[in-house]
């Protein structure tokens, strides 16, 4: 969901 | 992925492997803080707790694997080896960074995006890395000696979130509902910290000259 779309960065 | 973000994670991975070079080969730690490298130990803990449940990719896996390992192995080494030890200034690096874990703490439990574990922890890590450098900073104003390979590894950890700045923009202008206003302005405070010394670092490189901080 979109919550989580920028824990795919380091 | 984008190139600003593969730079950086690059960068970010150079800046690990020259300071484990420095410890590891000439068996030093001389002008490193350790407690700096403890506030990085807690922000990979913290920010990775989601390491076996959320799946990104290979490389996200490798990459957070890679961070965790070579932070603990940093701190353990600047403790607990024998020779290594021996040269960590223990009388000068004495920033006590439980002054700035609290506060990271307080503020991540009230300015976060979603009030979970998770995200709180995310959230924390987030704040702990902005300020994690300033030990070190204040390290490197006190013992004049800046060598090459601290100066190098400074630069590059300051270098990496310069070039995260860059990403988020990319990511911004080309990704919708892509705004977190909570990493942006951490992750611009982390890079503006280091503003002086980039300033200095790049001086000593241009006229080629030891890197000085002023007092």
């Amino acid at each position: 969901d979109i919550m989580d779309d920028y824990h795919d960065e380091l | 992925m984008n190139i600003f973000r593969l730079s950086g994670d690059m960068t970010h991975l150079m800046s690990v492997i020259v300071l484990l070079l420095k410890i590891h080969t000439i068996k030093s730690c001389a002008g490193i803080s350790l407690k700096t490298q403890e506030l990085y130990a807690l922000v990979f803990a913290t920010r990775y707790l989601d390491i076996f449940t959320d799946f990104v990719s290979v490389y996200n896996t490798i990459m957070k694997l890679i961070f965790l390992a070579t932070s603990f192995s940093i701190v353990w080494y600047m403790r607990h080896h024998k020779i290594v030890r021996r040269s960590y200034d223990k009388e000068q690096d004495t920033f006590r960074h439980l002054f700035l874990i609290l506060p990271c703490l307080i503020l991540a439990l009230v300015v976060n995006e979603k009030f979970t574990f998770k995200e709180v922890m995310w959230t924390f890590s987030l704040y702990v890395e902005a300020v994690a450098i300033l030990p070190q900073l204040v390290l490197l104003q006190r013992t004049k000696n800046i060598d090459n390979l601290t100066g190098q590894y400074v630069f590059l950890l300051g270098a990496y979130r310069a070039l995260y700045i860059l990403n988020w923009i990319y990511r911004y202008l080309t990704e919708k509902h892509f705004v977190h206003w909570i990493t942006w302005i951490s992750g611009l405070v982390q890079t503006l910290l280091y503003a002086d010394f980039f300033y200095y670092y790049i001086n000593s490189w241009k006229n080629n000259v030891r890197l000085q901080l002023p007092a």
